[in-house]
């Protein structure tokens, strides 16, 4: 028995639509502490792990561990039917083959049951290590968000480069180049309006911005993104979602041959 | 020219 009740059932909507571009198919893994998702692209170049903890649910029951495959697609379409305002509430049957999404608009005079059919679907979760970063960058997201659909009219793929300066985003293309630089800046009226580095060591990667594009459709669901780097790592974008969990999104970097 | 690195050549399987 599985049953989840979400009084913000936006951010549901607003999770699915910033990872179902990037991933068609994942395992839901529910447990007693909260669910949580791993997925590649099909490419194998980019990984999404996403967690929602049960603290952040108005009502939150699951009686054992389970694994259910969702297409992420069909799971989206599913949950656009449901009202921002909504109450999204996932229910789910032991061994059953579907998952039902029901939405109850705030004022209950309206209440919609959705079933969706369940994936098998064969992926084994990749054990990330811990790390320590050379660098983490903590920006406004908005910002972060401009940034990667600025540069990508102009290259395909961005440089970040953390020194004591600042950070660097740079691309070059047929048209010419570009150099974007943000330096710390904590004197703002509202924190996540804030753009803090922490170095530990400088460090210069570079990624395609096609992915790093992709990763901005979560800006929704956070004002702010952390960008975490080290030269022999996936980068990690990370989403907060408060009081509940993160996306995180780990892209592997372009090397030079 | 710059090639595009695996996730896999990062993180590994179970």
């Amino acid at each position: 028995m599985l049953e989840l009740r979400l009084v913000q059932g936006s951010l549901l909507k607003k999770v699915l639509e910033s990872i179902k571009d990037l991933v068609n198919d994942a395992n839901f893994d529910f447990s007693s502490s909260g669910f949580s998702l791993q997925s590649m692209d099909s490419s194998h170049v980019a990984l999404v792990a996403l967690l929602l903890k049960s603290e952040g649910f108005e009502h939150y029951r699951c009686d054992r561990n389970t694994s259910m495959g969702m297409n992420l697609g069909n799971m989206s379409k599913m949950l656009k039917c449901a009202g921002n305002d909504d109450i999204i509430t996932i229910k789910g049957d032991d061994g059953s083959d579907t998952v039902t999404f029901m939405f109850e608009s705030p004022t209950q005079d309206k209440i919609a049951d959705f079933e969706m059919k369940l994936m098998d679907i064969d992926s084994e979760h990749l054990g990330i290590p811990e790390a320590e970063y050379h660098a983490i960058v903590k920006m406004p997201s908005a910002e972060f968000a401009r940034i990667c659909k600025d540069l990508a009219s102009i290259g395909d793929t961005v440089v970040i480069s953390v020194t004591k300066e600042g950070v660097k985003f740079s691309t070059r293309g047929d048209i010419g180049t570009a150099n974007i630089v943000l330096r710390q800046n904590t004197t703002v009226d509202k924190p996540e309006d804030a753009t803090v580095i922490e170095m530990n060591e400088p460090v210069s990667m570079t990624f395609a911005l096609r992915y790093m594009n992709s990763f901005t459709k979560a800006t929704p669901l956070s004002n702010t993104v952390t960008i975490s780097m080290s030269p022999d790592l996936p980068v990690v974008v990370e989403y907060k979602i408060a009081e509940m969990g993160y996306v995180r999104f780990y892209l592997a970097p372009k090397m030079e041959e | 020219m710059s090639r595009q690195k695996s996730i896999l050549s990062f993180f590994q399987k179970p």
